[in-house]
Formats: C-alpha cells, structure tokens, sequence
C-alpha cells in the first residue's frame, strides 16, 4: 500500500459518502444519475467476486464490503424511497447504460489477462467503470443547476482514479514486474473522460462561480 | 491459484 493508492481509495470512499449524505440528509438525488450508480452497482459486484474466497487484507475486505454497501443502497434509495424517487429527473437521465454494458463485456471476452470466468468478470468491471459515469456527465450537461454536492461527487470520483494512475506508476518503479496494461488503459480512459470536468470545475473553483458546464 | 498482485486493489 502506498500513499497513492490510499488517498485514492479515501477520495473514493468520500466520494460515496458525500452522495450517500446528500441523498439521505435532503432525501433528494436531483442532478444524480441514477444509470451511473446502477453501473457502479454492477462494477462492484463484478470485481469483487472472490471477497469471501480470496482475503487479501481486512482493509480490503471492509472497503469492499462499504463499496457494495453504498453502491446498492444508493441505487435502492433512488429506484424505491418514496420521497428519494420523486426528484429523480427520469427524463433527463436517459443514456442508455445497456449499451455499455455489453461492449465491455465483449471487450472483456476477448481483451483479458486470464480467460476464467473471475477474470473475465474483473476485466469486464474494470472496461465498465471506465465508461461508468457517462450518463452521468451528460445529465451534468443538461441539468443547469449543478448544486454543490454532485459537482463534489463527481470531482471526487474522477480524482480518485487519477490518484490510482499516480499509484501505478509508483507501483510500477518499485515492485519488479507489476504490468498490467488492461488496468492501466482503462484507468487512464476513466480519467480523461473527467477532463474537460475538472477543467469547468477548477474555472468554477477559481471564479467563485457556480459550476456549470457549456451544453 | 495464486491471485495476480494487481487484484489486491480495489
């Protein structure tokens, strides 16, 4: 573990924490897209099949277990609280998410670093998260108001995966043969999907502005 | 089987 990869994962983990506040404090989830959490879900359950088989660390295991936690307790307070439910923008929200699912899933079929099912499912959960937040930064683009917490959210999601490039590369230098060019591609995807995100978000930062992004 | 290093990440 290094200081990277555990600011990364704190940046992740807050990231989910601050939505899970939002929506459970103000009961609403105005502005979340709830095709990205369903994606998250499912990104989590792929990659963390063998929590129970392979025990790596009890840090591990507990942040496995709150990503799950959060992931589908998000997409359950969006699809089935009644108050949560109503101030989901089902109109806004409209990318089709099947349509990344099955790429990747192909992708991860013939792209892979073993061809077994655990790895093909990793693989998959990696190609996926890659693409994860699409709808939600075409929903960012069509909702103007982008209040404060979801600008965080997304802020904090995308600088999370940009720390875990820094972690690699640390990972890289210093153990012997760690290559993994899949983990590294898709990584590297993630975050320049942010970009032009991060670029509004700092002008927004830097101007004292409200954040909001060219339709 | 020996789990590959780079699954010890999240």
């Amino acid at each position: 573990m290094n200081i990277f990869r555990l600011a990364g994962d704190m940046t992740h983990l807050f990231s989910v924490l601050v939505l899970l506040l939002k929506i459970h404090t103000i009961k609403s989830c105005a502005g979340v897209s709830l095709k990205t959490q369903e994606l998250y879900a499912l990104v989590f359950a792929a990659r963390y099949l063998d929590i129970f088989t392979n025990y790596i660390s009890l840090y591990n295991t507990v942040m496995k277990l709150i990503f799950l936690g959060s992931s589908f307790s998000i997409v359950w307070y969006m699809r089935y609280h009644k108050i949560v439910r109503r101030s989901y923008d089902k109109d806004q929200d409209t990318f089709r998410h099947y349509f990344l699912i099955l790429p990747c899933l192909l992708l991860a079929l013939l792209i892979n670093e073993k061809f077994t099912f655990k790895e093909v499912m990793w693989t998959f959960s990696l190609y996926l998260e890659a693409v994860a937040i699409l709808p939600q930064l075409v929903l960012l683009q069509r909702t103007r108001n982008i209040d404060n917490l979801t600008g965080q959210y997304v802020f904090l999601l995308g600088a999370y995966r940009a720390l875990y490039i820094l972690n690699w590369v640390y990972r890289y230098f210093t153990e012997p043969h760690f290559v993994h060019w899949i983990t590294w591609v898709s990584g590297l995807v993630q975050t320049l999907l942010y970009a032009d995100f991060f670029y509004y978000y700092f002008q927004s930062w830097k101007n004292n502005q409200k954040l909001h992004l060219p339709a | 089987d020996e789990q590959p290093k780079s699954h010890d990440e999240l």
